[in-house]
C-alpha cells in the first residue's frame, strides 16, 4: 500500500519529530532534515537555515517549498510504501498571504497525475502519489486559532482528508487542552471546515462505533512527538521528553492523543483515508474539473 | 518610582500571565484581558475575540493596536507606579508587514510628550511616560529568531531596553534551551541588535560584577509564567503548572530564568533601566529630533 501524507505548519512545531515517532524510523534527522540516505532531497532546507543566520536580514524570505521524502515502513506486518510532502517556510514569513496556494497547487497536481495515467494504455501499473491525508499543525497558544490556519483548512479541506493537531501539546494542561479543543472546533464548524471522519457502517458492533465516536470527539489531536529514549522517575525506558519537573511519556494515553492519531492513521482507518480519497476527493476534483 | 514596560509578542505567548506572575498581581485576568477595575480599558479586545469566531473569515484582519494598563505594585517596601503597554495583535495576521510601526510609534510619541513637559514652566512636576524596558516574547520553537523578531528588535533596540524572553520556556528541555539561546545571541549579533546589559561600575565588588555577568550571559530569558497555586509531588503549594508528568514551579531557578528576569526588572536594576533611558535612550531620541 502506498500512503501519502501532506504535513503542514510553521516552522518549529515538531513535524519532522512527530512523523520520526509515528513510523517509529528517523526519517528526519534532529535538525528536522531527511536522514543520510534522503539528505540530498533536503539539501536546500538546511543551507537556508544556515544562510538565514547570515544574511541581511529585510531581504525577500524564501516563499513555499515542496519537499517530499519516501521510505517503506512496515507495520504490524503490513508493508507501506510511506511518501510524506512536506511544506517548508508555511507560515514563517512576515507577509504570509497566499502562502497555501504552492500547498493547493501540490495537491492538484498529484490529481491531475492520477487522472492522465487513467488515460493511458497500462493503467494497471497506475502509481498512486495523490494525497490520501494532511495533517495540519496547530500552534499551542491555547487561545483560538489563528487566521492563517483558517484559510490552509477551508482551501484545503475538500481536496484531502484534514486531520488537524496541536502541536507540542505538552505545553498546556489537560484543562487548557479542552478549552483549546472546544475553541478551534467552533472555528472549524463557523468556516464550514470538514474533517477527515471514520465512517460508521451499519453493521458495525457496539465497540467499533463507540472507539469511533471517542476518536472524533478527541480530533484535534493533542499530540506530542520523541524519538529520544528516556528514564522516567521509576526506571522505565520510553520514548519521551525529560524535564527537571518530569518525564512525558510519547506512548503514555494520558499524558497526549499522540497513540490515538497513530491508531487512526496507520492502524485502524488507512483503508478508510485511501478509499476517501479514491471515491469521494478524487471524484470531486474530477468532476470540477470536467465542468471548468 | 513609575516603571513603563512595554511588553510585545505574538498572542498565546503568555505575556498577560507573565506581568501577572512578575508583579505578583491579577492585572490581567485568566483571558488575558485586564481584571475587572481596568476591565473597560480591554473591552475592545475582547469583543475582537468573540467576533472573531463568528464573523466571517477572510475579511480584514484589526491592525496592530496599542492598550495601557496602569496601578501601584509594592515590592520590598518601595512603591511603584507600573503601566505596561501591550500591543494586541502583533504578529497575529496573516500579512504582519510593518506590524512594528504602530509599536516605535507609541515609543516615540512618550519621547515627544516628555520633551513637550520638560519646555513647560512647571517642569518640576513632570510625569514620565516614557518606556523603561522593553519585554519581547520569542515563540519557543526551538530553531531560530523568525524574521518578524528581527525585523521588531532591530525597530526598538535604540528606542528603549531591549530584554528579549524565550515565552513559555517550558516547552524545551534544558539542552534545547541552551542551543536555541547560543543561535538567538548569534542573530541579533549579526543583525547589529543591542540589548539591556546592566551596566558595570568601576567600584563594584566581585560578587556584584559575577552576578551582572551571569545575568548577561543567561539572556534571552527563558521564562514560565503562573499565578495558579499548585501542589508539587512532594505536598509543597507553589506558583506552576501542573501536568500529568510533573509540576512546574515558577519559582524554581532549575525549572526556569523566571526569577533571574523579576531580579533584573525589579529587584536589581530598576534604576539602571530609568537611568539609560533618561540619559542615553532619550538623549539620542532628542538629538537625531534636533538633526532632522
Ligand atoms: N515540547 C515539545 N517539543 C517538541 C515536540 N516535538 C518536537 N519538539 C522539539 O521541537 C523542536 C523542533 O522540532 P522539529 O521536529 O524540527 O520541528 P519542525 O520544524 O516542525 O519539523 C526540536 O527541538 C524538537 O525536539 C513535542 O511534542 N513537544
Ligand atoms: N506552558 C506554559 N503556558 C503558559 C505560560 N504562561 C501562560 N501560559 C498559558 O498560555 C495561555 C495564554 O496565556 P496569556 O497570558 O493569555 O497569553 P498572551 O496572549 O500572550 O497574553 C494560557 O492558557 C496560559 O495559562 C507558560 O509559561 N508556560
Amino acid at each position: 500500500f502506498s500512503l501519502n501524507l501532506l504535513c503542514v505548519g510553521q516552522g518549529g512545531l515538531g513535524k519532522s519529530t512527530l512523523i520520526n515517532t509515528l513510523f517509529n524510523k528517523q526519517l528526519y534527522d534532529l535538525e528536522g532534515k531527511p536522514t543520510e540516505d534522503l539528505a540530498a532531497l533536503k539539501l536546500e532546507d538546511s543551507e537556508n537555515l544556515s544562510e538565514s543566520l547570515e544574511r541581511p536580514q529585510g531581504e525577500e524570505q524564501p516563499s513555499v517549498k515542496i519537499e517530499t521524502i519516501s521510505t517503506d515502513i512496515e507495520e504490524n506486518g503490513v508493508k507501506l510504501a510511506l511518501t510524506v510532502v512536506d511544506a517548508p517556510g508555511f507560515g514563517d514569513a512576515i507577509d504570509n498571504t497566499d502562502s497555501w496556494v504552492p500547498i493547493v497547487r501540490e495537491i492538484d497536481s498529484r490529481f491531475d497525475q492520477y487522472l492522465d495515467a487513467e488515460n493511458r494504455i497500462d493503467r494497471d501499473v497506475i502509481q498512486d502519489h495523490r494525497i490520501h491525508a494532511c495533517l495540519y499543525f496547530i500552534e499551542p497558544t491555547g487561545h483560538c486559532l489563528a487566521p492563517l490556519d483558517l484559510e490552509f483548512c477551508k482551501a484545503v479541506h475538500q481536496k484531502c482528508n484534514l486531520i488537524p493537531v496541536i502541536a507540542k501539546s505538552d505545553i498546556l494542561t489537560d484543562e487548557e487542552i479542552e478549552q483549546f479543543k472546544h475553541t478551534i472546533k467552533t472555528q472549524l464548524d463557523n468556516a464550514g471546515v470538514e474533517l477527515f471522519e471514520p465512517p460508521q457502517y451499519s453493521l458495525d458492533d457496539k465497540d467499533t462505533v463507540a472507539r469511533c465516536a471517542a476518536l472524533c470527539t478527541r480530533m484535534p489531536f493533542a499530540v506530542v512527538g520523541s524519538t529520544s529514549e528516556v528514564s522516567t522517575p521509576d526506571g522505565r525506558r520510553v520514548r519521551g521528553r525529560s524535564y527537571p519537573w518530569g518525564v512525558i511519556e510519547v506512548d503514555n494515553e494520558s499524558h497526549s492523543d499522540f497513540v490515538h492519531l497513530r491508531d487512526l492513521l496507520i492502524r485502524l482507518y488507512l483503508m478508510e483515508l485511501r478509499e476517501k480519497t479514491e471515491n469521494v476527493l478524487f471524484e470531486r476534483y474530477r468532476s470540477e474539473k470536467l465542468m471548468s
